[in-house]
């Protein structure tokens, strides 16, 4: 364990609790795409299968079913219970262009042909594209509320910390996931026009505005 | 990469 992946693994954690806290106390989820949710609560199922067989540490189960339960809450909330202020219509970005070539590359792209170690990939890979149906819906409705924003910033912030965390990891351990920090690269890079936005934009005390 | 099935990050 490093301070690079602490802080990843507390801002990945910050940002799920703004989200929970943003739609629990407007008892609202407009602008929250629930496409992405349901992507990020596909991603913790499919990663921690392993849950009961593989014990890490303490600190590696606690988060994992936090983790868990955060992504199921945040989609009962959006499906279930605010589900009236959910606008789908602006929800549209289609899975399918996501889910069919990820589970092909996890097939033909892992570290073993064995059903936990395909979740795994899989898993890694979507958590690389999961937040895709976000970002278009912003694009689509042209603005973000400010909360939104800061979500979207511990969550872009989470994976690049990973990046250093990785980067550490290879010349203290000679330790090197591929798989892990390919997605990883990919996964930051599709929100630096959104870093760019919240630095030039929210930081400034302006609400974020596609042009 | 790390041995299939232990993989020790979230």
């Amino acid at each position: 364990m490093n301070v690079f992946r602490i802080l990843g693994d507390v801002s990945h954690l910050l940002a799920m609790i703004l989200l929970l806290l943003k739609i629990w106390r407007s008892k609202c989820c407009t602008g929250i795409s629930g496409k992405s949710q349901i992507l990020f609560a596909l991603v913790f199922t499919t990663r921690y299968l392993d849950l009961f067989t593989n014990f890490v540490s303490l600190y590696n189960t606690v988060m994992k079913v936090i983790f868990l339960l955060c992504a199921y809450l945040t989609v009962y909330m959006i499906y279930g219970k605010f589900r009236k202020t959910f606008d789908s219509e602006n929800d549209t970005f289609r899975l399918e262009f996501l889910l069919v070539p990820i589970t092909g590359l996890s097939f033909l792209e892992n570290y073993s042909f064995t059903p936990l170690e395909i979740l795994w990939t899989f898993s890694i890979y979507l958590e690389s594209v999961a937040i895709l149906p976000q970002l278009f819906m912003i694009s689509k409705t042209g603005e973000a509320e400010t909360i939104t924003t800061h979500y979207l910033f511990f969550l872009g912030l989470y994976r690049a910390l990973y990046l250093a965390n990785w980067i550490w990891r290879y010349h203290t351990e000679n330790f090197y996931d591929q798989i892990a920090v390919v997605s990883g690269v990919v996964q930051t890079i599709f929100y630096c026009d959104f870093f760019y936005l919240y630095v030039t934009k929210v930081l400034k005390g302006k609400k974020l505005s596609l042009p | 990469g790390p041995e299939p099935g232990r993989h020790d990050e979230l």
